[in-house]
């Protein structure tokens, strides 16, 4: 762990009193290492590290009785200002229904946290309506249909050869006609380099004006999560994060990618594939994560 | 990078920063960036294009240490070559399948599915509308039906339509999950009751935008079935997929496939000059 390589860094060092610059500079390379084996962005690492650096030259670890453990601490407390806040909830809208959107890459979890959203928002007196905007991939609107059985909850779709804006359109006048209060869009998976698929994204967004835009990021994406997030946030400003698979083994260094390049805040941590699996998020789990 | 005039440590340094960010990870990068030196030394390489040869043909080698490991795949009369597709969530492996039935398709051979996946929303749904595109049978159950005895059914009726090349669907399934690495062993055991040599052929289906944890994935999932090839998916989008160095280096698996879209034509084979000069040279 960076606890122990740090540990034995200053072990190394030894006893004199006082650590110097360069003792500082050791450190920081075991803390540049273990980000980047936590995937976190070669350049986010480089900003993060300078940031740890300097407090770490200042007062705090250049006295300190355990210099290791002062550095662990810098390091998770930096993590933790950039992870952010936790349990940031959904914006509802003042006047019903609320619009969210969730776009993302290929595989990343959209489908199937649409659902467990959908299901959390029922479970709190909410009257959700998930909406099948993804007319490419095969049978991808039996998949919503299906969760959508599954939790009782309604899934507007108009099939295959439909519009995905029109879609999006068509359900929003029928929520606000049947009194849903909150619009859940399931978006095709797509590459954010991909023109006109994220023409389409942004058509929906202007379309039906989501007060969500939702970034659906697997937690073991590695070093392209911010080239995704920054051009999905650039075509959408989207507002919320949701990090997937976080049931897996990845230490989920992407989400600080994320955070600190992007700036929305993590609203739910999807920890399964189950509808239940989901939960809020707490930066200082993933700080510890992330840390490994 | 490499038009300078002279090799300096700001070569190295960009050279790490270029890889890191290719998903190769540190140690892989270290590696490779040692040898590198190793080699301006020992050859008194002075000019950063030679340098940037060195370094190209050192990660070709890598990479080719891997893929000469690939099993020559023999197409025996009779008897159906199995194809298990594995590997976790979202990778790519329904779509993979649909691709490697066009292609052996293409190639003149009798091609069945088994919808494996008997866990997640509409998978079987989703592969039987490939079988339909590619006028493909696919053998399936309902869904919540136990996945060896869909496989087993696959396995007969591979057999008894002569069929030449049976690929296996599976669910999606987190290495850290007991439970589930241990049903992908029962599979595999029931197809190597039906057919001694079968799987033939096991594929790990890895997304190329997967970072580090790309490797314990190929380490776990080589320790409950044998892979015996990979594939690396997405390779159209940014990511490099650079985990297969690591890879390569550390299991000595051979990258196989690399997917480059979502249709059904976008299959290659992988070819390590190729892919090593797409990611900078
Ligand atoms: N273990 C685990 N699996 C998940 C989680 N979220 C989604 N999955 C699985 O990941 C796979 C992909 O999920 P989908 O919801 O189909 O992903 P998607 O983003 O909609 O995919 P596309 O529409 O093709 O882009 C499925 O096998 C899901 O069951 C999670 O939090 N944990
Ligand atoms: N751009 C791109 N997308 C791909 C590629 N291969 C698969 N996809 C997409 O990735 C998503 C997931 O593909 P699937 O084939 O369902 O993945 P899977 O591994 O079977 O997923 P699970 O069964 O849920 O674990 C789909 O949207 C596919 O169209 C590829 O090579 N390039
Ligand atoms: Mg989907
Ligand atoms: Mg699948």
């Amino acid at each position: 762990t960076l606890s122990d390589r740090l540990t034995a860094v200053f072990q190394r060092i030894g006893n004199k009193g006082r650590l110097t610059e360069q003792d500082v500079d050791e450190a920081m390379r075991e803390v540049r290492r273990a980000l980047l084996e936590a995937d976190v962005n070669y350049k986010v690492v480089r900003d993060f590290v300078s940031a740890v650096r300097e407090r770490a030259v200042g007062e705090e670890v250049l006295k300190a009785l355990t210099p290791a453990q002062q550095v662990i601490a810098i390091v998770r407390d930096e993590l933790i200002k950039i992870l952010g806040e936790e349990r940031v909830p959904l914006q509802l809208a003042q006047v019903p229904p609320t619009i969210v959107m969730v776009v993302g890459l290929q595989g990343s979890g959209k489908t199937t946290h649409v659902a467990k959203i959908a299901n959390l928002l029922k479970k709190e007196g909410r009257r959700p309506l998930m909406v099948a905007a993804d007319v490419y991939r095969p049978a991808a609107i039996d998949q919503l249909q299906t969760l959508g059985g599954q939790i009782d909850v309604p899934v507007y779709s108009e099939g295959t050869k439909a519009n995905p804006i029109d879609i999006a359109k068509n359900a929003v006048k029928l929520a606000k006609d049947r009194g849903y209060t909150v619009v859940l869009i399931d978006t095709a998976g797509r590459l954010q380099i991909d023109e006109p698929m994220m023409q389409e994204v942004e058509r929906i967004a202007e379309a039906v004006k989501p007060h969500e835009i939702l970034l659906v990021a697997d937690a073991m994406t590695g070093q392209e999560a911010v080239n995704v997030a920054q051009e999905f946030h650039r075509r959408l400003a989207l507002t919320g994060l949701i990090l997937t698979k976080m049931d897996g083994d990845a230490r989920g260094g992407a989400a600080l990618s994320i955070r600190s390049v992007v700036g929305v805040p993590i609203k739910y941590i999807g920890t399964g594939e189950r509808i239940d699996a989901v939960e809020p998020f707490y930066p200082d789990r993933l700080a510890s994560r992330i840390l490994g | 990078l490499f038009e300078r005039s002279e090799i300096t440590e700001d070569l190295f340094e960009d050279l790490e920063a270029l890889l890191i960010q290719a998903d190769l990870g540190v140690e892989t990068t270290l590696e490779l960036l040692d040898n590198l030196r190793d080699r301006i030394d020992r050859e008194r390489i002075k000019q950063p294009a030679d340098a940037r040869e060195a370094l190209r043909t050192e990660m070709i080698a890598l990479l080719e240490n891997a893929t000469r490991n690939r099993k020559i795949k023999i197409y025996q009369r009779g008897v159906p070559f199995v194809i298990l597709v594995v590997g976790v969530n979202g990778t790519g492996k329904t779509t993979t399948i649909a691709k490697l039935a066009k292609y052996h398709q293409d190639q003149g051979r009798n091609v069945m599915l088994v919808a494996g996946d008997t866990f997640r929303a509409a998978a079987i749904d989703q592969l039987k509308v490939w079988g339909e595109r590619l006028k493909v049978p696919v053998i399936a159950h309902d869904p919540g039906a136990d996945p060896g005895a869909v496989v087993f059914d696959g396995m007969q009726a591979a057999y008894n339509r002569n069929a030449d090349i049976l690929l296996v669907d599976t669910a999606g399934r987190l290495h850290t999950k007991y439970n589930l690495m241990e049903e992908l062993k029962k599979i595999r055991k029931v197809m190597q009751r039906h057919v001694a040599e079968a799987p033939q052929e096991v594929l790990l289906v890895i997304d190329a935008t997967t970072g580090q944890n790309g490797l314990v994935q190929a380490k776990k999932f080589a320790e409950a079935v044998e892979i015996t090839d990979i594939a690396i998916a997405k390779l159209d989008g940014t990511a490099r997929g650079g985990i297969a160095f690591a890879i390569a280096r550390e299991l000595g698996t051979p990258i196989s496939y690399v997917g480059t879209g979502e249709q059904v034509t976008a299959l290659a084979e992988f070819n390590p000059v190729t892919y090593v000069d797409a990611l900078f040279f």
